[in-house]
């Protein structure tokens, strides 16, 4: 028997919004702890990680450790129908192989229930240890949205070359090339303005930006985005949810030719 | 783009 209740439902229609066009399949998995999803996408390329804390719940009950497979296409087109200020309770059976959504209007006059099919879906899981980082950028989600869709338009990769003169986001294509330079910035009137560069060592990585866009879908989750950097390892940005958790996405960078 | 590792170069599968 699984009961989740979240009071604030938009968060999870913006969750399945973030992470649906990068991955098609998964498995989400209930545990006393919270609801999680780890993930990769069809090319192995790039890993989505969602936590949602138990605490987060405003009711949390999981009788025992589950694991959901879920199409998030599907389950995409299930909270659509969920108004945003709804409150969303996912209930499951045990043994049974379908999930209900439950949508209750802020003032109860209109609850709604979706039960979606579940499927059997093979991942593979991967064990991503604590790594220590050579930079770390906290910047505006916003920000990093912008400066990812711009690129976009001009080169298919971005460098992301962090040295004690700042953060610089660099690319080049048929047309020309681009770079943008990020200082740090902490002298703003909102925190979550600032631009932050924590630095153990230069470092400069090169992404794919079809991949980098996907995870600007996430940007509605969080004001800020923390984009943690090391040769030899996949870049994190990571999108705090508020008082939950975070969705997490791991790219592994290009290797120059 | 066969410069492009993928995840489970740098990570084991659990």
């Amino acid at each position: 028997m699984l009961e989740l209740r979240l009071v604030q439902g938009s968060l999870l229609k913006k969750v399945l919004e973030a992470i649906k066009d990068l991955v098609n399949d998964a498995n989400f998995d209930c545990s006393s702890s919270g609801f999680s999803l780890q993930a990769m996408d069809s090319s192995h390329v790039a890993l989505v990680a969602l936590l949602l804390r138990a605490e987060g719940f405003e009711h949390y009950r999981c009788d025992r450790n589950t694991s959901m497979g879920m199409n998030l296409g599907n389950m995409s087109k299930m909270l659509k129908c969920a108004g945003n200020d709804d409150i969303i309770t996912i209930k499951g059976d045990d043994g049974s192989d379908t999930v209900t959504f439950m949508f209750e209007s802020p003032t109860q006059d209109k609850i709604a229930d979706f039960e979606m099919k579940l499927m059997d879906i093979d991942s593979e899981h991967l064990g991503i240890p604590e790594a220590e980082y050579q930079a770390i950028v906290t910047m505006p989600s916003s920000e990093f949205a912008r400066i990812c869709k711009d690129l976009a338009s001009i080169g298919d990769t971005v460098v992301i070359s962090v040295t004690k003169e700042g953060v610089k986001f660099s690319t080049r294509g048929d047309i020309g090339t681009a770079n943008i330079v990020l200082r740090q910035n902490t002298t703003v009137d909102k925190p979550e303005d600032a631009t932050v560069i924590e630095m153990n060592e230069p470092v400069s990585l090169t992404f794919a930006l079809r991949y980098m866009n996907s995870f600007t879908k996430a940007t509605s989750l969080s004001n800020t985005v923390k984009i943690s950097l090391s040769s030899e390892l996949p870049v994190v940005v990571e999108y705090k949810i508020a008082e939950m958790g975070y969705v997490r996405f791991y790219l592994a960078p290009k290797i120059e030719e | 783009a066969n410069n492009q590792p993928k995840l489970s170069a740098f990570f084991t599968l659990k």
